[in-house]
Order: C-alpha cells, then structure tokens, then sequence
C-alpha cells in the first residue's frame, strides 16, 4: 500500500511539478511582456519629457522667466534680464493656492507694493500672463528708480 | 527591480510629465 | 636802402608811406657798418637820426632866453637811452625784422603779381587760339552733316560716325588726347558679339530667378499653412489655467 501510495504521490508531486513550471513560464512571459511595456513607457516618457523640457528651456531663455515648483505646492516665478547692469541678477516671488483655493502671491523679493493689488487682478481677470508682465514692469521700475 | 521601474514609470505619467506639460503650456499662454 | 634813397632823391615814384629823406642823413646811413644785420641796421640810423637832430637843434636854441645847455644835454642823453632801450626792443620783439619782411613779402607779391598777369595773358592767348580751333572744327561737322539731318534751332550737331581727318583738329590742344585715346567705336563694334552672349545669359538668369521666386513663394505658403495647423493643435490642448492645475498637482 505504500508503495502505491508512494507512487501516487510521485505522481501528484510531478503533476504539480508540471503546473509549476507552466506557471513559472506565464510569469516568465508575463514578466517580459511587462518588462518591454515599462520599459517602452519609460523611453516614451523620456522622450515626452525630453521635448517638454526643450520647449520649457526655449520659452525660459526667450522669457527670462524661470517657472519652478518648490515645496508646499508652491510655483516659483524667477524674471531675470530685468538690471541692465546685472542681467543675471535674479528677482522673484512664490505664488499658491490658499484654502479657498484662490492665487495666494508671497516670498517677493526684493519687495513690491504693488503686488497684492495684482493678485486681485489676477483673481478676477485670470489673466495670468498680463499679471507676470505687471510683474516684470513692476520689478524694471524698481532698478530705474 | 520591475516594480521599482513601474513605480518611476507611474510618477511619471501622473505626477513629472503633467507638471512638465503644464509648465510648457503656463509658458505658451504668459 | 637803397632803393628807397633812389626813389625819394629823384622824387619819383614816392613811397606814399614814407616822407622823403634829408639830403644831410645819407651820411649817417653810409656811417653805420654794412655789416649788421638790416634790422640792427634800422635801430641805428633811427638813433644816429635823433642824435643828429640834437646836434641840429642845440645851436639854434643856444640864443634862445633862459635856455640852459647842460639840463638840455642832460634831457637829451636821457631821451636817447630811452630811444636805444626802445629801439632794443624793437629789434628784439621782431618789429622792426617785420618792416624787412613785409618789404620783401610786397616786393614778392608785386613780383609773382606780374608774373601771374604774364601768365593769364599767356593762358588767354592760347584758350583763344583754342576756342578758334574748335570752332572750326564744329564748322567742319556742319559742313559734313546733310541739310536735312542737321537738327533745327540747335547749335549743338548730333555725333555721327564722321571721318574727320586729324588735320582739322591738329591745331586743338587737345590732339594729344584724341591721338592716344583708342578707337572707342570700333572697341563697341568688336563686343557686339559679347553683348549679345550677355543677353542671352541674362536672359537665362531672368528666368532662372522667375523660378526661383515662384519656389520661395510657394514654400512660405506651404510652411504657412504647416505652422497654422501646428498652432490649432497645441491650442486644443492648452489647458485654461494652467498654474492652478499645475499648482493642485502634488
């Protein structure tokens, strides 16, 4: 009776072997395919990425304006260009989304009066490239005076 | 290793290439 | 000088500027060294002169009532230092250089004067010589062109091919010009041939260019319409404000 029950479970254990190994091969196989898919999003990520930050790079050189996101889901507008003398020299200010999720402008630097009746503006208008031109005007007036 | 790949390619698609598409086109309307 | 003396003993010829000489003061110039300069020359005969004329004067005011010698001697030697100082000066702040120069200056000048009235003569000679010249020649053309090709009322004759012997304009100063200049006529006659080779090229250049243009026009046109569609495809999908969305994004 062993003997044969031995033999069964030979067989069983073989069986199960058998799936096993089937097993392993769609995984295999399952691991390939979605090894080729990541790795085809990732390319095409990197490339996608690539092009947005050529085309990001364009605007910023021709801009002057470096747009960043800092922590606190914060944007950071950097303009330079604005001191003939010190073209490189940075001015810039944080802008957010406060609780009534409304544009919230802080961290000017260097400072601007008239920023905060800008961001009333842009509250109302949304017009948010004639509120970084007020900005940029507002910071060349700054140097000349 | 593949997850941690699938992981990466995930932020990618929801959270870099987003914020990359709406910087380019934050600029393309200023 | 010498030419002054001439002219003022002969009376002639005066020089308005200048009174003529005493007969008596040719002695003190002849006395006063040929060798100094004609300036210092100057300086000295002005100052022999005042002594001279005190030596004059002296005996006509010897009679004269309360006159004393000595204090008019005194008065006398004292004005003639002053005199030697001031002709010093003179001499040496160049003025009396200046009456030299200018002298010689208006001599040049009356000299190259002259000269340059000879030359105008001459000049006016010659242009007249000339202008009969060329009027001949102009005779000559008239004379060549038929009645009916001469234009009216004009004076000036249209240049035709006319074959003027040298001789008639031999006499012209220009001859020497007209000879070495080339044949320009026949220069023109010879490049025919290549005009007409220019004009083909040109020709061909025209149309070359004409295709050209039509290409450049046609390609903006294309790339216009490319950059339009470009321009509607990324608009479609420009979000309405993407600050905000890319600010939500965490």
């Amino acid at each position: 009776d062993n003997l044969l029950k031995m033999l069964d479970e030979v067989k069983n254990k073989k069986q199960e072997l058998e799936g096993l190994i089937a097993n392993i091969q769609d995984l295999k196989e399952e691991y390939c395919r979605k090894k080729e898919t990541i790795s085809t999003a990732n390319k095409a990520n990197g490339e996608r990425l690539k092009r947005l930050q050529t085309s990001a790079d364009t605007y910023r050189d021709h801009l002057e304006l470096e747009i960043r996101k800092i922590h606190g889901d914060k944007l950071q507008f950097i303009f330079t260009g604005i001191d003939p003398k010190k073209p490189e020299r940075p001015y810039m200010f944080s802008l957010r989304l406060n609780e009534a999720r409304d544009y919230e402008v802080s961290d000017c630097s260097p400072p601007l009066e008239c920023l905060a009746e800008f961001q009333e503006k842009v509250r109302k208008t949304n017009n948010f490239s004639a509120f970084l031109a007020n900005v940029r005007k507002a910071f060349i007036a700054t140097v000349h005076n | 290793d593949l997850q941690q790949q699938e992981r990466k390619v995930d932020e990618d698609t929801t959270v870099t290439i987003p914020s990359a598409v709406y910087v380019a086109q934050l600029y393309r309307c200023i | 000088r010498q030419s002054w003396r001439r002219a003022s003993v002969k009376e002639i010829n005066r020089r308005m500027s200048l009174a003529p000489f005493h007969p008596g003061i040719t002695e003190l110039s002849r006395s006063i060294s040929l060798k100094l300069a004609e300036s210092k020359r100057l300086g000295a005969l002005l100052l022999s002169s005042f002594q001279f004329s005190v030596e004059k004067l002296e005996p006509f005011l010897k009679n004269t009532k309360e006159f004393s010698l000595e204090c008019f001697r005194e008065k006398a030697s004292s004005l003639s230092e002053e005199l030697k100082r001031f002709t010093d000066r003179l001499e040496s702040d160049g003025t009396l250089q200046k009456c030299f120069v200018e002298d010689s200056e208006e001599k040049t000048s009356e000299f190259s004067l002259e000269t340059s009235v000879a030359e105008v003569k001459e000049y006016m000679a010659k242009f007249s010589v000339e202008r009969q010249t060329w009027d001949q020649l102009l005779q000559q053309y008239q004379k060549e062109i038929p009645p009916d090709e001469m234009p009216r009322g004009s004076s000036e004759t249209k240049i035709t091919e006319i074959k003027v012997d040298p001789a008639t304009y031999l006499g012209s100063s220009q001859k020497e010009v007209l000879n070495t200049k080339p044949d320009y006529q026949e220069i023109l006659r010879n490049q025919n041939q290549v005009f007409a080779c220019m004009e083909l090229v040109m020709d061909e250049l025209q149309g070359s260019v004409k295709q050209l243009q039509a290409f450049m026009d046609e390609s903006t046109q294309y790339l216009q319409k490319v950059s339009v569609q470009l321009k509607k495809r990324s608009m479609e999908q420009l979000d309405s404000s993407p600050a905000r969305k890319l600010l939500k994004l965490h």
